[in-house]
């Protein structure tokens, strides 16, 4: 199945900086 | 190959989305303006995308996004959506400068986070509308007749948006929408 991430967790990398 | 490089920098793996845009504008039809802005796999590329992109309230009267699985076009005609339908959050004008912004990346969230569990295959995307007398925002669903699908998705994204107690959005099939009439199409489901 798809991967599913709770909305805490998506928000937790609104501003990260890209490291990538 | 990009994406499993991607994933070996500890990126955080999505199924692929495709992000529109589109501006009504009376001198061309809807599908002339659709364009896509990009396509995303990760959720850090998600993250990069939403904060180069403006919040839907500034964006001007006649707007859209639309977000949807890759392949699937943001039209009802796409042969995954012809079947299906959308439950739809009206806004009242002024919920623009409080809720909308707020109500939209919630329902991008629910979308990439795949939060409908078993039936978040069924969902197609998710479009929001900037019109002068009401803004809208929906999910799409593949398939109209699919009863307890429909329901359970409207159901999580209804506790998911905290929409009060009272409010209730509806769902309403491509096929009533499409038929242009003076009347809101009907509801077939309401949470």
């Amino acid at each position: 199945g798809k991967k599913q991430y709770d909305r805490e967790f998506l928000l937790d990398f609104q501003f990260m900086p890209a490291c990538i | 190959e990009e994406k499993k490089t991607k994933e070996a920098a500890g990126a955080h793996p999505l199924p692929r989305w495709a992000l529109w845009f589109s501006k009504n504008d009376r001198s061309r039809a809807w599908r002339d303006s659709l364009q896509l802005i990009t396509k995303f796999d990760t959720v850090e590329d998600f993250w990069a995308v939403y904060s180069n992109i403006k919040l839907a309230s500034r964006l001007s009267t006649g707007c859209d996004y639309a977000l949807f699985r890759d392949g699937i076009e943001p039209m009802w005609e796409d042969s995954m959506n012809k079947k299906g339908g959308r439950w739809l959050v009206c806004l009242a004008r002024q919920q623009r400068h409080t809720d909308l912004d707020r109500l939209w990346l919630e329902t991008l969230l629910c979308l990439i986070g795949e939060n409908f569990a078993e039936h978040g295959p069924e969902v197609c995307g998710a479009v929001i509308n900037i019109r002068t007398k009401r803004d809208k925002i929906a999910v799409w669903t593949r398939e109209a007749e699919n009863q307890e699908g429909v329901l359970h998705i409207g159901r999580i994204y209804k506790e998911r948006l905290r929409l009060s107690s009272t409010a209730i959005i509806g769902y309403q099939a491509h096929v009533d929408t499409a038929v242009k009439s003076s009347f809101l199409p009907k509801n077939k489901f309401m949470v």
